[in-house]
Parts: C-alpha cells; sequence; structure tokens
C-alpha cells in the first residue's frame, strides 16, 4: 500500500 | 493508531509545550538554535500540504498545532526574545542538510509529484533538523536542565514511532521505508544525547558533556 504510506502518521 | 504512535505525538506535544514556557516564563531563548526551529517549520509545512485535501480530526488537529506553535516559537525567537538569542553560537551549517534532503526528495519519492516529493524531503529533514540544536550543545558544552528535557521529548517522539512501525508492520503489514529509515536516523542521532540524559540529568546532575 504504498500509495498510503505514512500518510495517516504525523 | 495505538499506544507507541499515541505515546509518540504525546511526547511531541510535550516538547512543544516546554519550549514555549521556559521562553515565555524566562522571557529568554537562550540555548534554543534558531535554525533547528526554523527547520522544523519548514518540515512540517512541507509535510502537511495535505491538510488542504485530506481531514481527519486527530491528524489534522495536531498538524495545525505542529505548525502554528512552530510559526510561534520562530515569532518569539525573531520579535520579543530576538535580543537573548546569540547567532554566534548557531553556526551549524544548514544548507547542507536541506540540499541532502532536497537530493534524496528528487531521487527516491514514492511518487514524482509535487506533493510526495515534498512529503520526502520532509521526512529526511526531520530526521536530521535537530542538528543545529545538537551542535549548539556541545559548542557550549552545557544546557539548562529545561532545555534537556525539550530534547529528549522531541528525542522520545521519533523513537517511539519505531515501535509503532514494527506494531503496525505484525499487525497489518504495513511497511513505509521512509519514514523508517529516516525515523532510525533520526533516533540513531539522539543516541548520544539521550545516554548523556539518562546518566546525568535524570540522576539530578547539571547536563554537561564529559
Amino acid at each position: 500500500v504504498v500509495e498510503e504510506a505514512g500518510k495517516d502518521e504525523l | 493508531m495505538n499506544i507507541f504512535r499515541l505515546a509518540g505525538d504525546l511526547f511531541h506535544l510535550i516538547s512543544i509545550f516546554i519550549l514555549i514556557h521556559k521562553m515565555t516564563t524566562s522571557k529568554s531563548c537562550s540555548g534554543i538554535s534558531f535554525k533547528s526551529q526554523a527547520l522544523y517549520l519548514l518540515v512540517y509545512v512541507t509535510r502537511y500540504l495535505d491538510l488542504f485535501w485530506t481531514f481527519a480530526l486527530y491528524n489534522s488537529t495536531m498538524k495545525i498545532i505542529f505548525i502554528g506553535s512552530s510559526a510561534y516559537v520562530l515569532h518569539l525567537m525573531t520579535g520579543p526574545f530576538k535580543p537573548t538569542h546569540d547567532p554566534n553560537i548557531d553556526t551549524f551549517k544548514v544548507r547542507y542538510l536541506i540540499g541532502g534532503a532536497a537530493i534524496l526528495a528528487l531521487l527516491f519519492p514514492y511518487k514524482w509529484t509535487p506533493a510526495e516529493v515534498l512529503w520526502t524531503f520532509s521526512i529526511w529533514l526531520e530526521s536530521v533538523a535537530i542538528l543545529p540544536q545538537l551542535f549548539m550543545v556541545q559548542r557550549t558544552g552545557a544546557a539548562e536542565t529545561i532545555t534537556t528535557h525539550y530534547i529528549f521529548a522531541l528525542g522520545a517522539y521519533r523513537a517511539l514511532y519505531i515501535p509503532n512501525w514494527i506494531y503496525r508492520y505484525l499487525t497489518s503489514t504495513f511497511w513505509d521505508p521512509l519514514s523508517i529509515i529516516a525515523g532510525v536516523i533520526q533516533t540513531v542521532l539522539y543516541s548520544d544525547f539521550f545516554y548523556i540524559y539518562y546518566t546525568k540529568v535524570l540522576q539530578g546532575r547539571k547536563f554537561e558533556l564529559p
């Protein structure tokens, strides 16, 4: 799920 | 969300609170690196561009707090408390940090879009943004206890993200190599500091470098 990687973190 | 991530974010909030508290009660920003603070604002502004197109109550609130408090700290350092800042001991060459982060971001983003490249830039830049502050502490050979608490809380934030990533990988095979590598580098940069903080400050002694 590279697209979403890390984007739900700060 | 898991306990490590939540604890990490709380440490981040605590670090900001300590920093602003120190500055406003002592009416001074002595011992605080302006360069590190400016880098953090750059980190938050480039990473949280998605505020314009995604909304999640927790994340969006935190992002606004980080950008806002960072801008406020810079305002204090350039306005009311400017006379207490000594640029002569804040001499780390940040152009190499910005340049290095920019090169890595252009070479290895997840996608070559402006937002992704800036996000990657912010991840790399954050991993090294504390260096001017650590350099300043090293130059002066000592730091006020409150300043060491600030640096510790800021370091603990990314260090706690590491068990968060391990937990997320084990429970949902979440895997974000960029964040993880940069986060580990960031934590390693703090390790000397953590060691001295643990052996000196927590045992009630003054923070002085050996």
